[in-house]
């Protein structure tokens, strides 16, 4: 069951979170006791600036986005990465002044476990926005197919095939970018899937509100039946693309909590 | 910016893993 949801997260944080726990697994079997540590000047420097790069880029997203979740949720993990680099310049100078420090090597533990759970918060916020912008996609979507209960015309019929055409086309490149995204198979297949159904159904659903609008014209019968054959498959569409949207919210750890 | 937030975010995540190690190769040796 992979930890991280994304391929992007996992591919940014994996590598790091291992280190991490293995020097948290070393300090607490007394692996590092008694040791001295060298002078960590350097590479804590280079985090220290590393935090201050991305907080400024962060902020600069945060300003020009109009999420307002995004808003709200990334400032915190700014000063969760901000307080832990404080914490690794702390350790560094009281390894200069005693290379045995006890407090110090547990600063270097505290910060570097902070940057990485700051770093996650802000990745994983930053992720949720991303979905955001594709649900808002899928539910531009499901409001222009109910749009297909007032054609009733041919001419109609054009426009809404027209309409449709490149919104559908755009949930369709962001289903299949994001479904490559899920390091989760089973949410790849259900994204898939879904998509599937959904592009087999639109010219199934063109063709129920084609002759809905046909039958209509005529005045002969069967006008219920045809509104009755175009509403199932309005809702069939709908149904499929509601579950696309319930997908694209799982994380990993929705099905750790439900398992 | 989101893009280049993920670029300093993995830049991040290296620099912590270079500090980390510098503290385990120490401990190692």
């Amino acid at each position: 069951m992979p930890v991280f949801h994304t391929k992007t997260i996992e591919s940014i944080l994996e590598p790091v979170a291992q280190q991490i726990s293995h020097l948290v697994i070393m300090h607490e079997e007394g692996e590092v006791d008694g040791k001295a540590i060298p002078d960590l000047t350097v590479p804590v420097a280079a985090v220290q600036a590393a935090v201050s790069n991305l907080v400024r880029v962060g902020k600069e997203t945060v300003q020009t986005t109009e999420d307002q979740l995004m808003k709200r949720d990334m400032p915190p993990a700014f000063i969760k990465v901000e307080n832990s680099s404080s914490k690794l310049v702390q350790a560094s100078q009281m390894l200069k002044a005693d290379p045995y420090s006890v407090p110090a090597r547990d600063y270097l533990i505290d910060g570097s476990r902070g940057i990485l759970s700051g770093t996650s918060d802000l990745l994983l916020t930053f992720d949720e926005a991303e979905v955001r912008k594709i649900i808002r996609v899928c539910k531009g979507i499901l409001e222009y197919l109910t749009v297909a209960e007032v054609v009733e015309t041919m001419e109609d019929l054009i426009t809404y095939t027209k309409n449709l055409g490149p919104g559908m086309t755009k949930m369709s490149k962001m289903i299949e970018e994001r479904q490559q995204e899920l390091t989760h198979q089973e949410h790849r297949q259900m994204l898939v899937n879904s998509m599937n159904t959904v592009k087999e159904l639109l010219p199934v659903l063109i063709s129920a509100i084609k002759i809905f609008v046909t039958t209509k014209s005529s005045r002969g019968g069967g006008t219920e039946e045809a509104e009755r054959n175009r509403r199932f498959t309005f809702e069939k569409m709908s149904a499929e693309i509601n579950e696309i949207i319930r997908v694209l919210q799982l994380t990993t750890w929705d099905e750790d909590a439900w398992a | 910016p989101g893009r280049e937030m993920v670029r300093q975010a993995r830049i991040l995540a290296q620099a912590t893993s270079d500090l980390v190690n510098a503290i385990k190769m120490d401990a190692e040796g």
